[in-house]
Parts: C-alpha cells; structure tokens; sequence
C-alpha cells in the first residue's frame, strides 16, 4: 500500500535532463 | 512560545516524513503522527478545505504544532523539531547541514527514485533511465565515500540532520537494489550507514534496516 | 572563527548564484565573483582536479571562504553568507525560511525550467510538457497569492531568504513567459515580486528586472 503512495511523491524524473542541458547552454554561452 | 510538540500528518513508511521522526527522537520533541484512517486517510483528508486551509498545496508530511504553527516541506519540518545539535551549532555547521540536505534532495532522490520505483512497480521500467540512474547513483556514493574516508558523520562529530537527511534519501536504495557487490565499493559510505541506522533514535523510527542481497529488477 | 567574505564561482547570469549574492548585499559580507576567464571558465574550471578536490561535484555555483571554508549547493552557500535577520530570527521563521527555500526547489524551479528552457533554446520543445508545466505553475503562483494576500513579505515583515530564493527561481518566469494577460491574476504576487526586485540590495544584483511583456515562444 505504502508503494502506491510514493507515487503521489513529486519527484522531478527528468531533472539529469534539464541539468545537462543547463550545463550544456552555459558552457556554449561561455565557449 | 517555547515548541512542545504536535502533529505530523503522512503516509505510512513516508521516508520524507522519518526525517521529522528521527529528528524528534533526538531533540525530544512529541510529535504524534497521523497517517492512518480514521485519523488521517492520505488521498482524502489531506483534499478537505480544512488541511488545504492549513497546508494549500496538499502535500505530506505536513506538521501542525500544539500552538497551531503549521509548517510543510520536510526539510522545513525536520529543522522545526530539531534541536540546535542537529541543525549546526555554528554558522559553518548550519551551512553544511544545509548543503546535505540539498544535496539529498537534487543530487540523490531523482535517480534513486527512478532506479528504484519500477522495482516496486509503481512505475513503468525504461532500461535507459535505469542506467543513467544507477551512474548516477554511483556517482553520489563516490563523493559520500570520499566525505567520509575521514570522518564518522557527515558534519562534524555527532549525528546532525545531514546524517538524517541522507541516510533517509538512500533508504529505498540500500534496501532494494545496493546489493553487496554494487555497494563493496564504497566501504566508507556503507560503515556510515549501518552505523546511523543502528542508533537508538534511528532504530526507533525504521526498526531495523535489511540491506538489500539481490538487486530488485522491475517488478513487471 | 569570524567569517569575513569569499569567493563564489559561478558562470555569469547564474540564478543560482544570486541568492548568495542578495544576501550578501543585506548581511554586508563580502562575496567576490568569478565567473569569466581567466579567474573562472565554466566548463573547464570547475573539472580541474584542483576544483573538484575542494567541489566533488563540480557543480556551480560554489563558495571559498577567506578562511578556506568550501560550501557548495545554492541554498546553503546563501544560507552561510546571510545574517540571522535573513535565516530567520525565530526557530518559526527559521523553519518557515527553510519551507520557501525548498517550496521553490521542488515546486517552482521543474516547471519553471520545462516552460522557460524551450524558449531559450537551452532544450526541445514539448507541447504537452509546456501545457503541463504551465498548469503547475498556475498552481505555484495561486499558492503565492494566497499566502501573500495578507502579508508583504513571505516570512516575518522583513525580507528573508525566503523572499530571496522564491524571487531568484521566479526570475526567468517573470522576464520571459508571465505576460500581463497571464500574471493579472495573481496580483498579491506582482506587487510582491516587484517591491522585493526593487529593493537596493536586490537592484544591485539584478539590476532592472524587466516583466514579460510578451510570453516567449520557444526558439526553434
């Protein structure tokens, strides 16, 4: 039961995602 | 007005919620936790106007003092029932302890929660993410090992919020898939977690803590 | 040991970065930049193994005290160079300042950043993504308002860390995709965002913020 419940928890899955992207941006900006 | 004590409201086996109920183990503060019907049925009463009043974005856990303070967030909780000890006594502790506790939250509670919940089968399993999950895992776990070659506890010389925070982040991976040759690498992290979830105020919140022996697969 | 000021690394334009930086600028502490070659070259700086040794992560923004003290995480390096009027000067207010600090982490920054990075061209665009992470931030923003329909300030009457790290991961939103016909309904939080950026300790940072006046698409 308790299993079903962490689904409801708001975890950003994608996070690694937009991080490198961010990363990625910014190293381009600062060539 | 000196904190006595109050409510916290959560789910059962809430890791986010074991952050305040371990912090409260060792500062002595009373909280009662609601997280069973009638008291407090988690998809229910936590959409009723009244919690919603008190807590708007609906989230668990979520802490109601006896003197009606009404605090959400976990990190913000655990703080709130902490003692000066747990938070940091100096400016330098209390940065750190900070710094933990983030770093739980953005660097290992995505890729644990991606790697672990399909596992569970909560989730629909996706071999990709799986493995950049588990680098990234491996990745945190070496910056721990290499934090705690040389020292007991995260800050400084006692057992802080850090060490909560943390050990509560990598509860789900240490009991469903760091199985023994995955976590042999990092001897320092795995000493520093058995000795946290052995203390008495930590044992009184999660009973005892089974290290996983077989890394869970997707539960298809 | 009194602390007297440091270094941030940081790459410029850094959001991150102007939490510290904010905090600075009230608690008086001295925060030196580097974030442009030759003191500082994202991407390359922060993967020596002089950086890493001192910042495992290598992530940024990161912070060396005079006294060789190093902080990383955005929130605790804001938390250190702050004084106890911005952490909050109750254990209420402290709690309440830790609350927004991560409300903004977990609540604002992943919607923000779906929304807001197609539209820099930092990642693709998703249209059901953007829908939802409009949605989301409705939701943040109505939770705002509420709270602040009543008061000035999030925590207390005086600016805190709070109202620091909530304007920081606002601060795209509000310059690239709150349009007027979009952020008319949450006045409490207009009027809110805009007394904090233009408050000298925030101006000197930030310098104009100037408001959305046409929600950016995304930058195909």
């Amino acid at each position: 039961m308790a299993m079903e419940f962490l689904l409801q928890e708001r975890i950003w899955f994608e996070k690694y995602r937009y991080d490198d992207a961010e990363r990625q941006y910014y190293e381009r900006l600062n060539g | 007005m000196a904190f006595d004590g109050g409510t916290l409201y959560t789910y059962p086996e809430n890791w986010r919620a074991f952050k305040a109920l371990i912090a409260a183990q060792y500062s002595g503060a009373t909280v009662k936790v609601q997280s069973t019907p009638p008291q407090f049925h988690f998809g229910q009463s936590n959409k009723t106007p009244e919690f919603l009043q008190k807590f708007p974005l609906g989230k668990v856990p979520a802490f109601e003092g006896d003197d009606g303070f009404c605090v959400f967030e976990s990190n913000a909780i655990a703080h709130y029932v902490s003692n000066d000890e747990l938070r940091g006594s100096s400016k330098v502790a209390a940065a750190q302890v900070i710094q933990w506790m983030s770093f739980a939250d953005s660097e290992i509670v995505p890729p644990a929660s991606t790697w672990v919940f399909p596992t569970l089968g909560i989730m629909q399993y996706n071999k990709q993410a799986t493995e950049h999950a588990k680098e990234e895992v491996k990745k945190v776990l070496g910056v721990l090992d290499l934090h705690l070659q040389t020292r007991t506890f995260l800050v400084g010389e006692r057992v802080t919020l850090a060490d909560i925070a943390v050990v509560c982040s990598l509860l789900w991976l240490y009991k469903q898939v760091l199985e023994p040759s995955f976590r042999q690498l990092y001897v320092n992290v795995n000493r520093w977690f058995v000795t946290c979830v052995n203390q008495p105020q930590f044992k009184a919140v999660l009973g005892e803590v089974k290290l996983c022996e077989k890394m869970a697969q997707f539960d298809a």
